[in-house]
């Protein structure tokens, strides 16, 4: 299922971009 | 923008718009997503739950998120270890630029939603699989009822520091909520979820 690996990839990116505002704002 | 693209951004803020309007101190949401197995081995056509999207917030205590991330050194280097290789693989190989965020720890609860996302749950397995085969709320609050559910994903949930783990069937998968603190059942919350994930709202 195509969607799924991409799906997976775009939350990845949005969680670690997310980790280092984090840690930044932290 | 594409259609995968649409669902992809309205789930995400769907996720975000969960969270942050539960006024209460929810540390992760994930929605597993139905697709159907067309190769199953029986011929049949198996449906499984798989990673659609999820929200990660955090501990608001600085003090909890301290005490969940009190892994072994081996552990924790492991941990870095792999967001080094993510980060290096998401932001196209473009090693060896240096990221402080790579040698911050990684805590407890952002390596189970981090675990989470290679995980999939056939129709009626795992806490995701049970709830939506049977269409109800599983709400379990206190690191004892995670332990005595007897369900994995739970036991893992209470070893990586959640003391609340809940999932809510919707039309089209799972709604699943985790905290680090416990959070008592509230029909307000499931509300939410009906009206943010299911179409006829």
């Amino acid at each position: 299922i195509p969607s799924v690996p991409q799906a997976r990839k775009a939350s990845l990116a949005r969680f670690l971009e997310k980790r280092k505002e984090r840690l930044m704002s932290a | 923008p594409s259609l995968s693209q649409f669902n992809e951004d309205t789930l995400q803020q769907r996720l975000q718009a969960l969270i942050e309007s539960a006024g209460e101190g929810w540390t992760y949401a994930i929605f597993w997503q139905i697709s159907h197995d067309f190769e199953s081995p029986t011929g049949d056509n198996t449906v499984v739950l798989g990673w659609g999207d999820g929200y990660y917030k955090g501990e608001e205590d600085k003090e909890k998120k301290k005490k969940s991330s009190n892994s072994n050194p081996a552990e924790q280097e492991h941990r870095k270890r792999v967001i080094r290789e993510l980060n290096s693989l998401i932001s196209g190989g473009g090693g060896g630029v240096s990221d402080e965020s790579n040698d911050e720890e990684v805590t407890d609860t952002e390596w189970f939603f981090l675990v989470s996302m290679t995980q999939s749950f056939a129709n009626g397995v795992g806490l995701p699989g049970e709830s939506f085969l049977n269409s109800r709320v599983i709400w379990l609050s206190g690191s004892g009822a995670l332990t005595g559910s007897g369900c994995e994903r739970a036991s893992q949930g209470q070893i990586y520091g959640l003391q609340t783990m809940v999932c809510i069937a919707a039309e089209n998968g799972v709604v699943e909520l985790g905290s680090s603190e416990v959070i008592s059942q509230s029909s307000d919350l499931m509300d939410k979820v009906n009206s943010l994930f299911n179409s006829n709202n």
